[in-house]
């Protein structure tokens, strides 16, 4: 088993090709 | 060399004061050289140490919290290394003043060490250029690297800014910048790239370097964004070395660095009580896809697409950083579960041996177009700890767990190739050499 307990176990998965199109201006102001 | 020796620094930086008007130059320096003082010692524990290479954070040198205005003085052009031959520490005013590069080539070359730090780049424009912007100059988030002799050997523009940066332009394209030592094949990107495809995935797949060097300013997000726990589950899935340096801000959650393998991380710190810096040495292999433990492929989709699907219990919404997840509760203390949400599947077996009361976990997925700080769209299958047994907060963050299990394998029908596998243990620990991920696509518990 693992020496502490678990937060989380993730399948983090990034589909590029569902990404849309960047956007032409640059990021706004958060 | 089939292995060499990498240092990260987690520097936790002297912010300049907060203005709206730009101070002078010699103000600017001022600030970058108390950030410098502190990287000099560093370098040259790390090279003392041994270390081939040491990589430095994103605003590591001048800090944040600028306009486009202030953050003028701190910029210097810093050129582009494939056109010229240049070592700073020797020549420092060839390209105008660059006081900043001239110290970083000098402490490259002093201690033997190849130096990453990020700095900012000044380009004047034309104004018949349509996107020139209206004060005549381009400015960006710069990545430069100098080698042993003190040689700019890199200069990467960073191309994914996030929305905070609008001090900052983006170059027309991406730049995939990379350079080759007697260490390996290198490549490098910044912070917010990582969770796009270009540069960063072309740098990997199509020029097979070896080793990303990883400047960042991250701030931390449970359950699945902390630093420490996706930059390392990155280089596992991509199968590469990846020498993530964070600022150390612990007011804006940034902290958690490391050296990261594609077999698990060989060091990394993390630490959200102190305002200390950190320096992380540790081995690597050279070329890690000639190394034994290389995964020289897996089917994200194998195992859970060929299984007939487990029971799904009554699921609920939750949701994990603005996206909504469809989550399952597990009953008991050891099953089989099915989640799904639009075309993804998640299976999950598992067994606690210590399941605590007062703890519930879930199963959750997540299949959609993220859209808070950026655009990208994510496939998720998740195992987490709710923050409290009431079902409404699957997915807040937690940082503390005591329910243990002896065995989990957790899968999903993924559209994509590019997973990345994140195991997160109680207090924010990550779990080198306790889980492994199959070539048909299982993430599973070591033993």
């Amino acid at each position: 088993g693992t020496t502490k307990p678990i937060l989380t176990v993730t399948l983090f998965g990034r589909w590029y090709e569902s990404d849309p199109p960047r956007p032409e201006k640059g990021p706004a102001q958060l | 060399l089939d292995k060499y020796v990498a240092a990260v620094y987690e520097h936790s930086v002297i912010l300049p004061e907060t203005t709206q008007k730009p101070v002078s130059s010699e103000d600017a320096l001022k600030l970058m050289n108390k950030n410098m003082d502190i990287l000099e010692e560093v370098i040259k524990r790390a090279a003392a140490q041994g270390a081939h290479i040491i990589v430095t954070p994103e605003d590591g040198i001048y800090g944040f919290f600028f306009t486009r205005e202030t953050l003028y003085p701190y910029l210097e052009d810093i050129p582009d290394p494939q056109e010229v031959n240049w070592i700073p520490c020797n020549d420092s005013q060839r390209f105008g003043p660059a006081p900043v590069q001239e110290r970083l080539s000098c402490l490259a070359r002093e201690n033997a060490i190849y130096v990453v730090a990020n700095i900012g780049d000044k380009k004047p424009c034309n104004p018949t250029d349509p996107k020139c912007p209206n004060d005549g100059h381009y400015q960006y988030n710069t990545n430069v690297v100098f080698d042993s002799d003190g040689k700019l050997v890199a200069r990467y523009h960073k191309f994914n800014l996030f929305m905070s940066e609008a001090q900052f332009d983006f170059p027309k394209e991406p730049e995939v910048v990379t350079f080759n030592t007697s260490f390996g094949k290198f490549g490098v990107f910044t912070c917010f790239d990582i969770l796009f495809h270009d540069p960063a995935v072309t740098l990997v797949s199509e020029l097979k370097v070896d080793t990303i060097l990883f400047p960042t300013a991250w701030m931390n997000v449970l359950p699945h964004l902390t630093a420490i726990e996706f930059h390392s589950a990155w280089a596992m899935g991509m199968q590469v070395n990846l020498l993530s340096s964070n600022t150390h801000k612990t007011g804006m959650n940034m902290t958690g660095s490391g050296i990261y393998a594609p077999d698990g991380s060989q060091a990394y710190h993390y630490d959200a009580e102190s305002e200390n810096g950190q320096l992380l040495v540790a081995e690597l292999h050279s070329h890690p896809s000639i190394s034994p433990t290389y995964l020289h492929s897996v089917n994200w989709s194998l195992y859970a697409t060929a299984i007939k699907p487990f029971p799904e219990n009554n699921n609920f919404k939750g949701i994990i950083f603005f996206d909504e997840f469809t989550f399952s509760k597990l009953n008991s203390q050891a099953g089989n579960l099915t989640v799904c949400q639009k075309d993804l599947c998640c299976h999950l077996s598992y067994r606690m041996t210590e399941q605590q009361e007062d703890e519930v976990y879930a199963l959750g997925a997540f299949d959609g177009l993220h859209v808070v700080e950026g655009e990208y769209y994510l496939q998720i299958c998740t195992l987490l700890k709710c923050r409290t047994t009431d079902l409404q907060t699957c997915g807040e963050p937690v940082t503390i767990a005591h329910t243990r299990f002896g065995y989990f394998s957790l899968s999903g029908t993924f559209s994509t190739n590019y997973v990345f596998p994140e195991v997160l243990l109680s207090g924010v620990h990550l779990a080198p050499g306790e889980f492994q991920v199959l070539s048909d696509g299982q993430l599973i518990s070591q033993n």
